[in-house]
């Protein structure tokens, strides 16, 4: 899963 | 994951519960604008695409679904419950919230990190929700006096995006190259609108008078 931390917030 | 952004979900968490719980107990939503409702209904349809494509963690999924639940049942409860809809003062919640709408989807479409579609629609959700309590704050002014259930919940939600700016200051220091400028100016933005109810909120507060926004 790409797991571009900019959208790991809600 | 760090104690700003924990206490800023709680307190997001906090804000669409007290709402939907006064809804739901009283059943009656006077003083609240079905706008800033549908619109934060759109903010999180449109921030939360990436629920089937992307996974973080058991938190971040079980929070999108309880944001998507919650705002959809305000909206729900508002339009259609037949108690609920009686109390909705349609007379006084005129802002033309599609007018905010159509500048962000522009703007998202002008200003993104990436030209995709659900990053289009990501950043899209950013900028609306910065503009989303207006309808909900004009409501206020004109209503004059809050119950307090309903300042609380705008009061909760500027709080919710004054934990996350700390948060992002926090993870700015923290974290190389975590920088997101279209972030942090909408939330900034956001949390500014916030700030002339906060200072009514906390004037009301400390004179122990009821809340009245000037004219």
């Amino acid at each position: 899963n790409n797991n571009d931390l900019t959208k790991d917030e809600l | 994951m760090n104690i700003f952004r924990l206490a800023g979900d709680m307190t997001h968490l906090a804000s669409v519960l007290v709402l939907l719980l006064k809804i739901h107990t009283i059943k009656s939503c006077a003083g609240v604008s079905l706008k800033t409702q549908e619109l934060y209904a759109i903010v999180f349809a449109t921030r939360y695409l990436d629920i089937f494509t992307s996974f973080y963690s058991i938190y971040n999924t079980l929070m999108k679904l309880i944001f998507l639940g919650s705002s959809f049942s305000i909206v729900w409860y508002m339009r259609y419950h037949k108690t609920v809809r009686r109390t909705y003062d349609r007379e006084q919640d005129t802002f033309r919230h599609w007018f905010l709408v159509l500048p962000c989807l522009l703007l998202a479409l002008l200003i993104h990190e990436k030209f995709t579609f659900l990053e289009v629609l990501w950043t899209f959700s950013l900028y609306l929700e910065a503009v989303a309590i207006l309808p909900q704050l004009v409501l206020l002014q004109r209503t004059r006096n809050i119950d307090n259930l309903t300042g609380q919940y705008v009061f909760l939600l500027g709080g919710y995006r004054g934990f996350y700016i700390l948060n992002w200051i926090y993870r700015y220091l923290t974290e190389p190259h975590f920088v997101h400028w279209i972030t942090w100016i909408a939330g900034l933005v956001q949390t500014l609108l916030y700030a002339d109810f906060f200072y009514y909120y906390f004037q009301s507060w400390k004179n122990n008078k009821k809340l009245q926004l000037p004219a």
